[in-house]
């Protein structure tokens, strides 16, 4: 564990406590993506199939149960919750999952480190990380406002995913032969796709006006 | 196994 590791699970951890709050406290899931939502719900059902199975460390299984348990409650509440669910805007989150689900899976049955179930369904679950904001960000360019809670929740997942990038190269330098292309290609793009998100983001922070994304 | 080192990150 490095300090990078560290501080990009605890940043992944904050984008998503910062959602649950926002959903629980003010009762509305107003301009958040409920198909980014559960597309990260499969994420980590596909990504943490060995939870039970190889033990890594507390740390490793608390923090699976806790994105297992905040991503599927956010599902939750934002289907069933009679409350929650009226402010979500279903006729303009309209992405089809299964654009982003049928790739992936056909990647990871092609792209993989060994062909088992597992090890394909992981490969899937990086995979299907990478592209799963998609929906998110087609919806705030739809919507063409961000309310800050939004902005942050989207903030937070880039800033997850950068503090891996610096996890990956100080691992490599620091360990003999650790090396995963897959993880590494999956986890760029991933991170190229909020650098867009990111230059809006700073420059309305720099200019102190509210967050506009370009139509 | 060789699953648990290289796949020690969440």
């Amino acid at each position: 564990m490095n300090i990078f590791r560290l501080a990009g699970d605890m940043t992944h951890l904050m984008s998503v406590i910062v959602l649950l709050l926002k959903i629980h406290t003010i009762k509305s899931c107003a301009g958040i993506s409920l198909k980014t939502q559960e597309l990260y719900a499969l994420v980590f059902a596909t990504r943490y199939l060995d939870i039970f199975t190889d033990f890594i460390s507390l740390y490793n299984t608390i923090m699976k149960l806790i994105f297992l348990a905040s991503s599927f409650s956010i599902v939750w509440y934002m289907r069933q919750h009679k409350i929650v669910r009226r402010s979500y805007d279903k006729d303009q989150d309209t992405f089809r999952h299964l654009f982003l689900i049928l790739p992936c899976l056909l990647l990871a049955l092609f792209i993989n480190e060994k062909f088992t179930f597992k090890e394909v369904m992981w490969t899937f679950s990086l995979f299907l990380e990478a592209v799963a904001i998609l929906p998110q960000l087609v919806l705030l360019q739809r919507t063409r406002n961000i309310d800050n809670l939004t902005g942050q929740y989207v903030f937070l997942l880039g800033a997850y995913r950068a503090l891996y990038i610096l996890n990956w190269i100080y691992r490599y330098f620091t360990e003999p032969h650790y090396v995963h292309w897959i993880t590494w290609i999956s986890g760029l793009v991933q991170t190229l796709l909020y650098a867009d998100f990111f230059y809006y983001y700073f420059n309305s922070w720099k200019n102190n006006v509210k967050l506009q994304l370009p139509a | 196994s060789r699953r648990e080192i290289s796949k020690d990150e969440l």
